[in-house]
């Protein structure tokens, strides 16, 4: 009945009775921002294959029908603590759950999550994002590594090289995220705690992205459709495994929330972490054996 | 020399427009698969064979083979599930100390873990692998728990480990 909350040495993860993420905490630079994180769903454009009018979502292109994507709620959670993490395990659906992990002594809060296979037996395609709004002022501003070398700034609705007549709310405001998306409140703008801050996603793989609504974060994770997009592939993006089902894929993301100032040392050193991970080999042979 | 360079040939293959943006169709992708697993299985050997190298300056293996877990994503390293003890070593590929959290998939949940070198008992936490995971089709294995502990690894250094499972008794008492 009462409020939940992952704490460690520097950050602060609040939850609803729910199990739904409502405010993150930086104890060191004493900073914070109501957070919510949650999954949902853009239903898939079905299109018409003749006509690029009428283009479907798929392979080539993200076509939300939609301006909006539907919002996904904790269904069922449960939270494990011990000496080295904490934890939170949420369930959102029959295809949908990730945990929360705060390790101990650790600046990032850990995002497991895993979604598969996407239900279409309504016969309407789906692609899921994860989403983390919060009160940032980003002024329509956000920041993606694209190319992989550099952070570049993107600004929703504009190009800088030429005049842009946006047709696509959501699909033309993505941008391709190699290791990291990050808002935060820009210069000159006011917000209560008196420090500009800053939500960054270190992601463990390539992904499209965005940032919709100021403050705002979402990462594409799934897709699966079950119309061709007629660019070329003659077919639908609709992977299966094994089962015949769709695919279910896992991954992480690590959350990192802290003031401008502290951030850019924080997420390019844990960049390197994640994609530079140590190796594991193991061997049947022990110290005592040795 | 030609067991890297196949990998190099697959990639190379790989940097094709449709690999890079996935608009390949699902023949092609398998196709991309499986010419990626053929290099990087090829590359294996090459790691094992430099892993034996650094290593043998501090134990000798014996011929005992070492061997990796590419599925410990999933939670499923089965080469492991059924030994009663094993080591393992750890490679950092930074120029720095880094702190990471090693993450081993294990049948039950009574594990004591040593560092190798100081011969110290490590602090371990147990995690449960969640239903969801465990319904993941292509996963075999029959771990019930992931056998969690922080490491400190030195620049572009070599940690080493040892895990035992120990009688039920003993681990309650642990915990």
């Amino acid at each position: 009945s009462e409020n939940l909350n992952l704490n460690n040495e520097h950050l602060e993860l609040n939850f609803d009775q729910n199990g739904n993420l409502i405010n993150i905490k930086n104890k060191h630079s004493s900073v914070s921002t109501p957070l919510k994180q949650f999954y949902c769903i853009y239903e898939s454009m079905p299109g018409n294959n003749s006509e690029s009018k009428f283009q479907a979502s798929g392979a080539y292109v993200f076509r939300p029908m939609k301006n909006s994507c539907m919002p996904l709620e904790v269904r069922e959670y449960r939270v494990q603590n011990g000496p080295l993490f904490d934890e939170i395990h949420q369930v959102y659906n029959e295809w949908i759950s990730q945990t929360i992990r705060l390790y101990k002594g650790e600046k990032n809060a850990e995002f497991e999550w895993q979604v598969g296979p996407i239900d279409v037996d309504d016969k309407i395609g789906k692609e899921i994002v994860i989403k983390f709004d919060s009160d940032l002022k980003s002024n329509s501003l956000f920041y993606t590594d694209s190319n992989g070398r550099e952070i570049l700034k993107r600004k929703r609705d504009y190009r800088p090289t030429w005049i842009l007549n946006q047709t696509e709310s959501i699909a033309g405001n993505y941008y391709p995220i190699n290791t990291r998306i990050f808002v935060r409140d820009e210069p000159g703008r006011i917000n209560r705690n008196n420090a500009l801050r800053q939500l960054t996603l270190v992601t463990d793989r390539s992904h499209g992205g965005s940032s919709i609504n100021d403050g705002s974060i979402e990462v594409m994770l799934h897709r699966r459709m079950l119309n061709d997009d007629a660019l070329g592939v003659s077919e639908p993006l609709n992977e299966k495994g094994s089962d015949g089902k769709g695919l279910i894929i896992k991954g992480n993301i690590k959350v990192l929330f802290d003031t401008v100032e502290n951030s850019a040392a924080l997420h390019r050193e844990l960049s390197h972490q994640v994609n530079n991970k140590p190796l594991l080999i193991f061997t049947r042979l022990d110290k005592n054996e040795e | 020399k030609n067991s890297i360079n196949l990998l190099e040939k697959e990639m190379g293959i790989l940097q094709h427009h449709d690999a890079v943006s996935g608009t390949e169709r699902q023949h092609v992708a398998n196709d991309y698969s499986k010419r990626l697993a053929r290099g990087i299985n090829k590359c294996l050997n090459v790691i094992y064979k430099a892993f034996d190298h650094l290593t043998s300056k501090l134990f000798s293996l014996n011929n005992e083979p070492i061997f990796m877990c590419p599925l410990m994503n999933i939670s499923q390293c089965i080469e492991i599930e059924g030994f009663e003890r094993f080591s393992l070593i750890m490679y950092n590929p930074l120029p720095r100390e880094v702190t990471t959290w090693v993450r081993l998939p294990v049948i039950d949940s009574n594990y004591i873990v040593y560092d190798f070198e100081s011969e110290d008992k490590v602090q371990t936490q147990i995690s449960e692998v969640y239903n969801e995971t465990k319904l993941i089709p292509e996963r075999n294995s029959k771990a019930n728990y992931d056998l969690v502990w922080k490491s400190v690894q030195r620049p572009l250094g070599i940690k080493l480990y040892s895990v035992q499972k120990t009688s039920r008794k003993e681990s309650i008492i642990q915990k």
